[in-house]
C-alpha cells in the first residue's frame, strides 16, 4: 500500500509537471510569434535605408554637377563684365 | 527507487521527485 | 502486484512525456535566443535610415539654394549680354 501510495504521488506529481511544462510551452510559443512579427520589419528597415541611401547619392551627384554649372557661368559672368567695362572705357 | 542526481545541474534529489529541485528538469532529461 | 505494475508503467509514460516538453522547451528557447539577436539590429537599422534621411534632406535643400544661385547668375548673364551686345552697336 505504501508504494502504492507513493507511486500515486509520484504520478499526480508528474502529471501537474506536464502540465506546468506545458503552460511554459505556449508562452514561449506565444513570444516566438510576436518575435516573429517584429522580424518582418527588418527587410522593410533595411529597403528603407537603402532607398534612402539612394536619393542621398542621387542628390548629391545633382548638387555637384549643378555646382560645376554655377562656377562657369560666374567665370562667364566675370568674363563678360572685365569685356564690358573695357568696351565702355573705349 | 532511490535518490537521482540531475543530468544537468547533477543536485541530488528526492527518490518521489519527477523533476529537479534545483533546475526542474524532469528526471529522464538529458 | 498488476495495479504497481500498471502506476509503474504510467509513471514511466508520464516521464517521458516531461522528457519530450523539455527537449521541446529546450528548442524554443534557443531560438528565443537566436531571434533576440536578430533583433537588436532593428535600432540600428532604424537609426541608419533616419542618418540617410536627413542626409538626403540636406543635399536635397543645399542643390535647391544651388539652383536658385545658379538662376540668378543665368538672368544676370543674359542682362549683362544684352547690354553688351546694346553697347557694342552704338
Amino acid at each position: 500500500d505504501l508504494q502504492l501510495e507513493d507511486l500515486n504521488q509520484q504520478l499526480q506529481q508528474a502529471e501537474e509537471a506536464l502540465v506546468a511544462k506545458q503552460e511554459l510551452i505556449d508562452k514561449l510559443k506565444e513570444e516566438a510569434e510576436q518575435h516573429k512579427t517584429v522580424m518582418e520589419t527588418i527587410p522593410v528597415l533595411k529597403a528603407q535605408a537603402d532607398i534612402y541611401k539612394a536619393d542621398f547619392q542621387a542628390e548629391r551627384q545633382a548638387r555637384e554637377k549643378l555646382a560645376e554649372r554655377k562656377e562657369l557661368l560666374q567665370d562667364q559672368l566675370e568674363q563678360l563684365q572685365r569685356e564690358y567695362s573695357k568696351l565702355r572705357a573705349d | 527507487r532511490g535518490r537521482w542526481s540531475c543530468q544537468s545541474c547533477t543536485f541530488e534529489n528526492e527518490p518521489a521527485t519527477v523533476l529537479c529541485a534545483i533546475c526542474e528538469r524532469p528526471r529522464l532529461a538529458q
